[in-house]
Formats: structure tokens, C-alpha cells, sequence
């Protein structure tokens, strides 16, 4: 552990318990895209079963045992307690452009070809084009909510974090990780829209709007 | 052992 990860994992909570404020708050869950929510509850299932066999720490257990359950918890609340507040029609995405092939892809680059290693590999890409519906939902309407900029800027600064973290092995452990290393780059640069508008807009305390 | 670093992460 070192603090890179450790800022990253908390970013990483926070995020999610911005998340379920806003739509405690607003009572609603405008704006949340389900698929992305649904995406994430598929990239922790794959990624964190192995509790079951993997043994790493009493945190990495209590954190993945808290990523799986307030993930399917926040899909019951799009899904069912807030389902009135979601229009399905602006939550377009195709979410099996994604699936498909991380899938194919966690197939063919994989460290191992096992069941286990497999499904790690799928979350790994899964879990860095996660964000799609939700960025693309926004592109459609043109704008966010503040709260739901808050959420997404913890959710960018998470995996943003764990770079100078794989750095930070690289120089004390001599460890690489190639997999994670390319997707969580790939995961950091699809927020750089999002967070110029995020920095220049939010924080200067204007309305999240994107650009006609 | 030939498992990657970023196994033991989050």
C-alpha cells in the first residue's frame, strides 16, 4: 500500500457515497446512467470474486465486499426506488459495443488463459469503458447536475491516482502490470473532456454545460 | 507464482 492507492481507493468510496447522496437528496436519480451503474456491478462481480479463493487483506476483502454490495445497491435505486425519476430514452449507449469486445479482447491479452484470470482481465477493460453511457448521456443532454460532476471527478481522480501508484511499485517493488497499466491509462484519458469542463466550469462555481 | 502486481489492488 502506498498513498497514491490509498487516496485512489478513498476517492474511490467517496465517489460512491456522493452518488447515493445525490439521489437521497434529490430524490431522484436524473442524469445517472444505468447502464454505466449496471456496468460497474458486472466489472466488481468478475474482479472481486475472487474473495472466495484470494486471501490479501482484511482491507482488500472489507473494500471488495463494499464495492459488490453498494454497486448492486445503487443499481436497486435506479432500478426500482427511483425508477419513475430515470428516462431510459437519453440512456442510449449500446452497452453490448463494450462487453463484446472486452471480452474478446480479456480472450486473447490475458496473463494466463484461466477461468479466474479471464474474468480479472474482462473487469480490467470493462471496468475502463465503464463510463461510456454515462459521458454519452451527458454529451446528449449538455449538461450535469453539480452534485453529479462532484461524483464523477472522484470517480476519474480514482483511477487517475493508482498511475503514480503503478509507478511508485515500479521504482520500490520492480513489479509491472501491464493489463492494468494500459487500461487504467486508457480509463484516466476518457475523463480529460470532462475534466477541463470540470476545473474551468464547477470549481470556478458555474453550471456543468457543455459546449453547443 | 507468475500473478501480476495489480492483482492484490482494488
Amino acid at each position: 500500500m502506498n498513498v497514491f492507492r490509498l487516496l485512489g481507493d478513498l476517492a474511490h468510496l467517496a465517489s460512491i457515497f456522493i452518488l447515493v447522496h445525490k439521489m437521497h437528496i434529490t430524490r431522484s436519480c436524473r442524469g445517472i446512467s444505468f447502464k454505466t451503474q449496471a456496468l460497474y456491478v458486472l466489472v466488481f462481480l468478475t474482479r472481486y470474486l475472487d474473495l472466495f479463493w484470494a486471501w490479501i487483506s482484511w482491507y482488500n476483502f472489507l473494500m471488495k465486499i463494499f464495492f459488490i454490495s453498494s454497486s448492486c445497491y445503487i443499481l436497486y435505486l435506479v432500478h426500482y426506488r427511483f425508477r419513475p425519476t430515470y428516462d431510459p430514452s437519453l440512456d442510449t449507449f449500446k452497452v453490448e459495443y463494450l462487453v463484446g469486445p472486452c471480452f474478446v479482447l480479456a480472450l486473447i491479452f490475458n496473463y494466463h488463459f484461466d477461468f479466474s484470470e479471464i474474468l480479472w482481465t474482462f473487469s480490467i477493460y470493462l471496468e475502463a469503458v465503464a463510463i461510456f453511457p454515462q459521458l454519452f448521456m451527458m454529451q446528449r443532454t449538455g449538461e450535469a447536475e453539480t452534485i453529479t460532476t462532484h461524483y464523477l471527478a472522484a470517480l476519474g481522480v480514482y483511477r487517475a491516482l493508482y498511475i503514480p501508484n503503478w509507478i511508485y511499485r515500479y521504482y520500490t517493488e520492480g513489479t509491472v502490470d501491464p493489463i492494468a497499466i494500459v487500461a487504467g491509462i486508457v480509463q484516466t484519458g476518457l475523463y480529460l473532456d470532462f475534466f477541463y469542463v470540470y476545473v474551468t466550469k464547477v470549481l470556478q462555481g458555474q453550471k456543468f454545460e457543455l459546449p453547443a | 507464482e507468475g500473478k501480476q502486481s495489480a492483482h492484490d489492488e482494488l
